[in-house]
């Protein structure tokens, strides 16, 4: 399995529809202050399942909603799509490539789907399950928030030994 | 389930004590499960010492010591659990360029299981990226990926796409 | 003490105002005092919009944007009541070329009144400095300070005597 | 009023006597990683009467001490001497040179002195009171706190405002 492709429209800073390919390897992203590389990661977070707005930097879940600018309206909605290549059929899902979308609209309403077919959060939860990435797993670290894993509680950095286990 | 967490913690400390000899150059590190409570409970603590130096608390360690030692921990929990993709957002901020170097070197014995995605500002860390890609605002507020090549990639140039609207 | 408190807040709040668009070469950003609150209570929020872009909570700006708000405001405090001397320690490690360069561009104006003590792994912060001290460690665990000179500061070879040993 | 020098014996990693001079304009101090550069800033946060061993990343005040390294033995005190030009009678005394001195010995006890003179602490930080820096004063930005500023609550941040009124 690897990670062919990030797709995102109205998501945060993106109100255009961008697209990011990736190949094996390391990709690399830069660019200027303030525009727009960590809402990319936010955009990973959001895309595996994540529901805390806090974490997405935000006050509520709205706020991943293109705002606008001064010279853009806001958008209705927010959508984000990532691929993967699952020819080994490393997710339990008989498809050689996977495609997960998640929705959401100024209404409040979401909207799930895994290759273009509607479902629940909970399933795209269960086809990360045992993976060892999700929103909150070890696989993602924030900028400025690097020492974590050294300034938790002995406790709280068992959690990512259980995830790992 | 003891014996499975048992395992990844005796993995992830062997994996940690190496990596984290490699990312100083020296010195010994090691992870200690709380005494006298049952491993389903236990917390772990980190214990560090830089080459040369005395063992001291982490917190008195530099920020570049402790984002190597962060660093060091999430990679030995990758090598027992290989996670397809990994995400680091400007990690490298705090690290001296020996640092940079030693951290990007230690990346290429994972390129096999693991994708990487690195947010970054440093160019000796953008010159060890496969692919670049650039995100800027050429109008204000809103994000477009650039096609970036490492040899032409002038950060000026494209501070000055990003600031000039 | 009501005067003395609502006129350093009213300096500050003018400097601010004027200091943040140096550092975002835009926008506007002022401070509020709590409404309906004896003045010698009344907590103080920050209400920041970069250049183009909508007004948006703090939490929702990128790292450098958030550091230079930062920035913006010691100086304006600063300003309004100078202090002889400020240690700033890696403040420079989230900023991107440009936001380097106004940022050390801003110092200027404060030379007058203030010693600066600026630690940095920046070459253009460094290039800024009157004078310039190596902090290494020839021999492990024990600080010595080394004469160093801009043109001929190579840190692969500070780096070298320190790990050397 | 100026600052001309700092000079550090057995504090922290600072086992041999250094001595760091200083002129109008800017000091930039560079070096590799764990080094000694922010254990200067420490020095400075000492020197001016912090009482809190967690604020000079320690948990106890004995860790200022020189800890010792694996070819040296621990010292028996630490020793900060900071030395400011008074000609413009800044500081409430006669004096056109101010020496302060801070000693701590492993016995537990403490010495302050003013131009090689036994004073208490309280005397010390009545010198600077009023003049906008002292331990826990707006001029000194730690490493990794730049934000402290901007995520402090907004009672927090009166603090600031209501020091340098
Ligand atoms: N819903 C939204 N609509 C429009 N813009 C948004 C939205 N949410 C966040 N933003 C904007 O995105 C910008 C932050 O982007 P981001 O944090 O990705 O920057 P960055 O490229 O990581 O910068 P840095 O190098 O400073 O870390 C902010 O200026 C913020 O106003
Ligand atoms: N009492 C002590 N005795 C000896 N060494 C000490 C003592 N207290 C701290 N140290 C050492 O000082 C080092 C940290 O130094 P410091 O934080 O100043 O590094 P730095 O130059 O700021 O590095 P960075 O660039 O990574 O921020 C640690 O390795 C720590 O072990
Ligand atoms: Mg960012
Ligand atoms: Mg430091």
């Amino acid at each position: 399995m690897h990670l062919k492709k990030l797709e995102l429209v109205g998501f945060k800073s993106f109100a255009d529809r961008t697209s990011l390919d990736f190949k094996p390897g390391i990709t690399g992203i830069v660019g200027p202050n303030g525009c727009g590389k960590s809402n990319v990661v936010d955009a990973f977070k959001w895309i595996l399942g994540s529901q805390s707005a806090k974490g997405l930097r935000g006050t509520e879940m709205m706020d991943v909603i293109f705002g606008g600018t001064q010279n853009r309206k806001p958008l209705g909605y927010a959508e984000v799509t990532v691929v993967f290549d699952n020819t080994d059929r490393y997710f339990d899902i008989d498809f050689s490539e996977v495609a997960i979308t998640r929705r959401l609209f100024r209404s409040g309403e979401s909207e799930y789907l895994i290759n273009k077919n509607r479902c629940r959060l909970k399933d795209i939860k269960n086809l990360f399950l045992d993976t060892g990435f999700g929103a909150t797993s070890y696989s993602i670290l924030e900028q400025g928030k690097i020492d974590v894993l050294l300034q938790a509680t002995n406790s709280d950095r068992r959690v990512v030994f259980e995830e790992a286990a | 389930c003891r014996e499975l967490f048992q395992e990844t913690f005796d993995s992830v400390q062997l994996n940690f004590k190496d990596l984290f000899r490699k990312c100083f150059g020296g010195g010994r590190a090691e992870l200690v499960l709380e005494e006298g409570v049952d491993i389903l409970e236990a917390g772990i603590d980190i214990v560090a010492r830089p080459p040369g130096k005395k063992l001291r608390t982490l917190a008195l360690m530099s920020g570049g010591e402790k984002t190597m030692t962060t660093i060091a921990l999430l990679l030995a929990i990758f090598k027992s659990k290989p996670s397809p993709f990994c995400i680091l957002d400007e990690v490298d901020a705090p690290l001296d360029d020996t640092n940079v170097r030693r951290f990007t070197v230690l990346l290429d014995d994972f390129l096999e299981n693991t994708q990487f995605i690195i947010i970054t500002h440093n160019k000796v860390t953008m010159g060890q990226a496969d692919t670049l890609y650039g995100i800027t605002m050429e109008e204000r507020g809103v994000s477009k990926r650039v096609a970036v090549s490492l040899e032409s990639y002038d950060p000026d140039e494209m501070e000055a796409l990003a600031t000039s609207t």
